[in-house]
């Protein structure tokens, strides 16, 4: 199972949209992707048009504190095999919650862990081919666990000037969970989100994260496009609200290029 | 003295692009305005091409810590009338750090209590006509901070899907902050940003914030200009950068409504 953190604490970039999105594809594509909200905003949830079956539902945060276990937060949405744990208002409590929380920053991973070994012991396969995570847009505790629940991280970046700015701070949060919590962590995908490549400085912004992290930004571009802004109002995904927009088409093309780094067994 | 936060948890909806302009917009109509950057990505510091002097300089992280006091924090940008209270990557750490501090939520408010009365006990007026806070896209310390420290709220909202769902959890904060802390905080204004008139979306998202929000969004919405986010580039606002853009039109309408709010004495 890849399991993957779309990360930037820039706000606004498309990390939400890009795992909604790159998560449908990829079922379309035959995967078997479960998505988490990471975010207390409930973007991705939200996103997905997913309803939660009242108080005490297994949400991310009951994972989080203990009171659920992954696999009871796991739900369906009306894509199939696409599934996610959702969030809800209790999340945003979390980081001052957790911040004296023994092993705070591994909350997350032990979750997921002990998911997974289950489900290799009754069925013995990872319960998923992909595992994303959407994270809030800030670098703390909720991002730290996410981090150091996953092996690879994608950034997601708007083309525009502070997306530049931000990227060191980030790099830098990534090597202090990789040296002190998860020594497998890597960068492995920068997804250029928002791109209108009729604007000189998108070009100039788009040039300068491909000479930043050379080899790592995937050629495929997610143009900005207005039904993908629309999409999340009907609780849809790109591929089921406007099939042959240019918005679909560059998410789909953006799963191809993911699915071709698979390591091939 | 006006002291205003500019806030919204979403991410990228524009609010510090309003900071570094409308402050630009007040200080160009002859009034004194700081601004204080509250988010730790320090986006309006870059904006205003703010350097720090090394080591030790005075920022709103230190400010926060109690090492520095807010009057040695303000610093001169290169527009008249307009300065600022720059951060450092320091504050990224100063949620986790001041989570039990004591008076965590209101060490901004303390401090820049002694910064108006010192001014006030020396030159017999305010320090400022303005004092405009650009907080960053979380719901934690630091937006709490400044929440506490000022009287009015501006919401800077970007006429997309997910403004709205955010804005129900962002009243419920500044209901909290308002019981606890702070009886006198009222949201005053709603600024939409990042409005592309043309686009059905927009048009009906901003429709449903003008139903949320009675007579509290401003007439002047602020377009979609590239000119706006290259304008950070030049470490520039946008009334020197681009002064005869849609961009400062925009800017400066909204400047003369807020200005319109001021009571008349
Ligand atoms: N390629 C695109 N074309 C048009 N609109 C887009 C595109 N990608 C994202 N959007 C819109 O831009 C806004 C920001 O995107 P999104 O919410 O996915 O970013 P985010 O990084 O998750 O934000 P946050 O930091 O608040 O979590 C949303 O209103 C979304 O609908
Ligand atoms: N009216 C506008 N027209 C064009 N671009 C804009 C406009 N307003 C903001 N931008 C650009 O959109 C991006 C997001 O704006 P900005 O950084 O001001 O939002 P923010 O709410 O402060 O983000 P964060 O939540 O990360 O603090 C920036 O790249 C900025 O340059
Ligand atoms: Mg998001
Ligand atoms: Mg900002």
């Amino acid at each position: 199972m890849r399991t993957i953190a779309l990360i930037n604490q820039k706000g606004g970039v498309g990390k939400t949209t890009t795992a909604a999105n790159l998560g449908a594809a990829l079922a379309e594509a035959g995967r078997r992707v479960v998505l988490v909200d990471l975010d207390p905003q409930g973007n991705l949830t939200l996103h997905l048009g997913v309803q939660l079956d009242g108080v005490g539902a297994a949400t991310s945060y009951r994972v989080l504190v203990g009171e659920a276990p992954f696999a009871d937060a796991v739900y369906p949405t009306g894509v199939e095999r696409l599934s996610i744990v959702p969030t809800d208002i209790d999340l945003s409590g979390a980081e001052l919650e957790l911040a004296s929380a023994f092993g705070r920053e591994t909350l997350l991973r032990d979750a997921v862990k002990k998911w997974v070994d289950a489900h290799q012991e009754a069925h013995g396969e990872d319960p998923a081919d992909y595992l994303i995570l959407d994270c809030p847009p800030s670098l703390g505790l909720l991002a730290v666990n996410g981090l150091a629940a996953v092996r690879e991280v994608f950034l997601a970046v708007q083309t525009e000037f502070f997306a530049l700015q931000g990227l060191t701070k980030l790099m830098d949060i990534v090597e202090l969970v990789k040296s002190r919590l998860h020594p497998e962590l890597e960068i492995t995908g920068i997804v250029p989100c928002l791109y209108d490549s009729r604007l000189r400085l998108a070009r100039e912004v788009l040039a300068e994260v491909r000479e930043f992290f050379p080899g790592l930004v995937f050629a495929q571009t997610i143009g900005t496009n207005v039904k993908l802004a629309e999409a999340p109002s009907f609780g849809k995904t790109i591929l089921e609200y406007a099939p042959s927009s240019p918005g679909a088409r560059d998410y789909r093309g953006l799963a191809q290029l993911v699915i071709a780094q698979e390591p091939q067994d």
